[in-house]
């Protein structure tokens, strides 16, 4: 019989906003 | 004696190798530098097909750190693109396929039974094994949002100066320039004697030109349907608030020529296949305005043909056009004020809403269908063109 695929770990994602963020001050930061 | 051994070449199994350290390149050739053009030819949405080859591979090595860096790079990448082509409707319209294209993958090749019906087989083998990215369907979900209103926005500003001169001014009917009302002839605004003067071809070749571009970059059926329904709502808006405002185009030749212009317009949909997208329900206040223009407005018989007729105006909008109506000619009378209160009493019990003008800048919320692929990864060629060599077949 078929194997029982191995459950998936879920990726936990910043929401767009947070990315935004993120972005924003990684910019900043670089000279 | 020299025996000539056949290699036999390794299976594509549609995933796409690459090294952490050319992730950046990766993201400048395939998103932010590319050029929507340059793929002419191509399988539609090619670049997010290749993305989720590279993500298919990061997720078999189970290396998590690689999934979060290219879903987080890319997503960065198109914000950026969008930001500096914020007025570029093929490029839009471009992210905007392509977006889509890897949120529809990410789902076909989740594992999720629900996503998985119309798979072949192959297609099954290409699942992911190790990662659940539901998480990031949804940040792409919000993008592909975020860059259809963009979109909607760059069309609106298109057409919106082509509106009034194409939909109210311009006269396209032999002989109705002679019927336009008395001291209000080459009145129009002064656009329409300029050379912002638009007719109605000018907006039917504007939409040609933002229905080839979606069609041809892949963007799902559904996606193109709500663009149009959209437009349309907008044409509707502004020409029916130009005509709430402005005497001159209340007449009886407006009318005809209004309701000619939007009959156009349905030809286009029907033409284009697009007549299922609720774009024409959209113009119905419009074709009730150019029809009250049209109407007999003398007897209580007509009021009632009027207020039968009038359902998608507001009683506001319809004593509105009637006040402003103006005669052709000496031999048409203006709407007597008691015809105008018999139609106000008729439309007494009428709960509608208080607002003269429509409000243009509405926008119908966006549904994105899940739209699976018949493709499969493994017969995707990359094009040289595109510089990515780094990329490993696997």
């Amino acid at each position: 019989c078929a194997r029982r695929p191995r459950p998936r770990v879920l990726l936990k994602a910043p929401t767009l906003a947070e990315m935004e963020e993120m972005n924003t001050s990684e910019e900043e930061e670089s000279p | 004696r020299q025996v000539a051994v056949q290699r036999k070449e390794k299976d594509f199994q549609g995933m796409l190798e690459y090294h952490k350290e050319d992730e950046a390149l990766l993201i400048r050739n395939l998103v932010t530098e590319l050029k929507p053009q340059a793929l002419a030819g191509t399988v539609p949405c090619l670049p997010a097909y290749i993305l989720y080859m590279c993500i298919r591979h990061a997720d078999y090595i189970n290396d998590d750190l690689k999934v979060h860096s290219l879903l987080t790079s890319t997503i960065n990448g198109i914000k950026k693109v969008l930001k500096k082509h914020n007025d570029d409707f093929e490029m839009t319209s471009f992210w905007l396929s392509n977006t889509c294209r890897l949120l529809h993958c990410l789902k076909q090749y989740s594992g999720d039974e629900g996503f998985m019906t119309q798979n072949s087989a192959k297609q099954n083998e290409h699942c992911l094994k190790n990662f659940d990215l539901t998480e990031y369907r949804q940040v792409l979900s919000d993008l592909s949002i975020q860059i259809y209103q963009q979109l909607i926005k760059i069309a609106e500003g298109m057409l919106q100066p082509m509106i009034v001169s194409a939909m109210l001014e311009n006269e396209s009917i032999q002989g109705l320039s002679g019927m336009k009302p008395t001291g209000y002839r080459k009145r129009s605004s002064s656009m329409a004697d300029g050379d912002n003067a638009y007719c109605l071809e000018a907006i039917i070749r504007q939409m040609n030109s933002f229905h080839t571009t979606m069609c041809d970059q892949g963007l799902d059926p559904e996606i193109v349907l709500q663009v149009f329904k959209q437009l349309f709502y907008m044409i509707t808006a502004v020409t029916l608030n130009n005509l709430l405002l402005r005497k001159d185009v209340c007449s009886w030749s407006t009318g005809m020529q209004l309701r000619y212009n939007i009959s156009q317009l349905e030809e286009w949909l029907r033409g284009r296949n697009l007549h299922q997208s609720g774009a024409v329900q959209t113009m119905e206040p419009l074709i009730q305005a150019a029809q009250l223009l049209q109407l007999k407005k003398k007897t209580p018989e007509d009021a009632e043909a009027i207020c039968s007729l009038c359902t998608s105006l507001s009683t506001q909008q319809i004593v509105k056009i009637l006040n402003l109506y103006t005669p052709l000619n000496e031999f048409e009378e203006r709407v007597t004020v008691g015809f105008i209160r018999t139609i106000q009493a008729q439309l007494q019990e009428r709960s509608d809403a208080q607002q003269l003008l429509l409000d243009y800048k509405h926008m119908f919320p966006v549904l994105f269908p899940f739209n699976p692929s018949s493709l499969t990864m493994d017969s995707i060629h990359i094009p040289a063109c595109l510089n990515l060599e780094f990329l490993n077949e696997v």
